[in-house]
């Protein structure tokens, strides 16, 4: 209940967790169920919107970076 | 290249952290990889502190995000002293950058590498067992339901957001993974790990990587 969970906000953040996560496990027939593959289900982020947590715990971007080239790092080592 | 390998089983990764509501995964990630490649040198296993360098180093955000790329940079350029987690606790918010006297122990770095590593999974093996752990930058959005198992779909390479450090890989079994360490307490994940299928390039693991040496 949204009590039990906190604010309404978490309770409904919660609900969609839970639809979410169905969508997740449920993967399409075109695709290969490998095994030992990922399993998502409740944890300690399912009373977060999608949003709140992208802002709160993703907040790291990728450099644009050279492309690994073994000989160039080699060069650039003994230089 | 062995079949499996992870830096854990030689004692040489700290616990798993936890960043609170602080977007300081970038902070964590450099200081982890540090601190693993000061203890691969021989010196005594210890957690250096995340807090510094989220208060310090200037061009990223702090707790509203950076760069691990950046944070290596600015640690590289200006040879700061990482100090100990114990000297400079985790408050998981951005403070006021503190300087400690040259009599407080501390580790600077002595340079780092940084690459592209798409197509090249292999080559990043071979890197992961010589420089040390290694940082990744992922697409990490399907990671707030992520259980257990091996990711194989639900994230982007092109969309990545979340830094992580990878510890090892295991190619025992039908799908050879990554062992990627998180920032997000021990109860997260698979005891704070998440496990990403290789060779695909999968969340973007390969696109942004780099390491620190000491």
């Amino acid at each position: 209940s949204p009590g039990r969970l906190g604010s309404a906000h978490q309770y409904k953040a919660f609900q969609e967790s839970i639809q979410r996560q169905h969508a997740l496990n449920s993967l399409p027939s075109d695709l290969l169920v490998e095994k030992g593959s990922a399993t998502y289900g409740i944890n300690q982020f399912s009373d977060l919107a999608p949003e709140l947590f992208r802002a709160t715990y993703l907040c790291s971007k990728p450099s644009e970076l050279p492309k690994y080239k073994p000989f160039d790092s080699e060069v650039k080592r003994l230089h | 290249l062995p079949t499996r390998f992870d830096w854990r089983d030689k004692n040489v990764v700290t616990r798993v952290r936890n960043q609170g509501s602080c977007g300081g995964c970038w902070a964590f990630s450099v200081v982890e990889v540090i601190e693993s490649a000061y203890a691969i040198k021989g010196k005594p296993l210890q957690t250096f502190s995340a807090q510094e360098v989220i208060d310090c180093s200037y061009k990223d955000g702090g707790c509203n995000g950076g760069s691990p790329v950046s944070a290596l940079k600015w640690l590289n350029q200006t040879k700061t002293r990482l100090v100990t987690e114990s000297m400079y606790p985790f408050k998981a918010k951005t403070g006021m950058c503190h300087h400690f006297p040259m009599s407080t122990f501390g580790i600077s770095i002595k340079g780092y590498q940084a690459y592209s590593f798409r197509h090249k999974e292999e080559e990043m093996m071979h890197k992961l067992l010589e420089w040390g752990p290694l940082i990744a930058v992922v697409d990490a959005v399907s990671w707030q339901d992520y259980l257990g198992g091996i990711i194989q779909h639900h994230c982007s390479p092109e969309e990545s957001n979340h830094a992580v450090v990878i510890t090892g890989y295991d190619r025992t079994g039908d799908i050879p993974y990554w062992i990627v360490r998180n920032s997000w307490g021990s109860t997260w994940g698979i005891d704070g790990f998440v496990h990403i299928k290789m060779k695909r390039n999968v969340c973007g693991i390969a696109d942004s990587v780099a390491a620190g040496f000491v």
